[in-house]
């Protein structure tokens, strides 16, 4: 599955990957 | 905690010692928040228990994209409220092993 990434300008990094399955409310 | 429609959870176990902790957030209820969610995934970071606060973190987040400026209360009130039950159960293990 794919994950991308970003890098904040303070140093911090965000790992964006697919919602742990089943844990969405409304889609 | 309140239902903000902002999930954060553990990203890995918390062996209750390390400061520092993966923590996973993800949007539940996009019809919570007043702005668009920029992502449909979760976003997964670190967080320092002990010296960080959660709503520059929420701050962050927002100036990365992630979030719009109206929502940035919600994020940051989310993972404080996480950060909060982490921390509670910490001191309720480290009183049990006492």
């Amino acid at each position: 599955s794919a994950t991308s990434q970003v890098v904040h300008s303070a140093g911090r990094r965000f790992i964006v990957s697919p919602v742990p399955e089943g844990r969405l409310k409304d889609q | 905690a309140e239902d903000t429609g902002v999930r954060v959870e553990l990203a890995e176990e918390d062996d209750g010692k390390k400061p520092t902790i993966a923590l996973k957030l993800w949007v539940e209820d996009h019809k919570k928040l007043k702005g668009k969610y920029k992502e449909s995934g979760a976003i997964e970071f670190t967080f320092d228990l002990e010296k960080e606060v959660p709503e520059v973190v929420a701050q962050e987040m927002v100036e990365s994209g992630f979030f719009q400026e109206s929502d940035a209360k919600t994020v940051g009130k989310s993972i404080r409220d996480r950060v909060a039950l982490i921390k509670w159960r910490r001191g309720r293990t480290a009183a049990i092993v006492a």
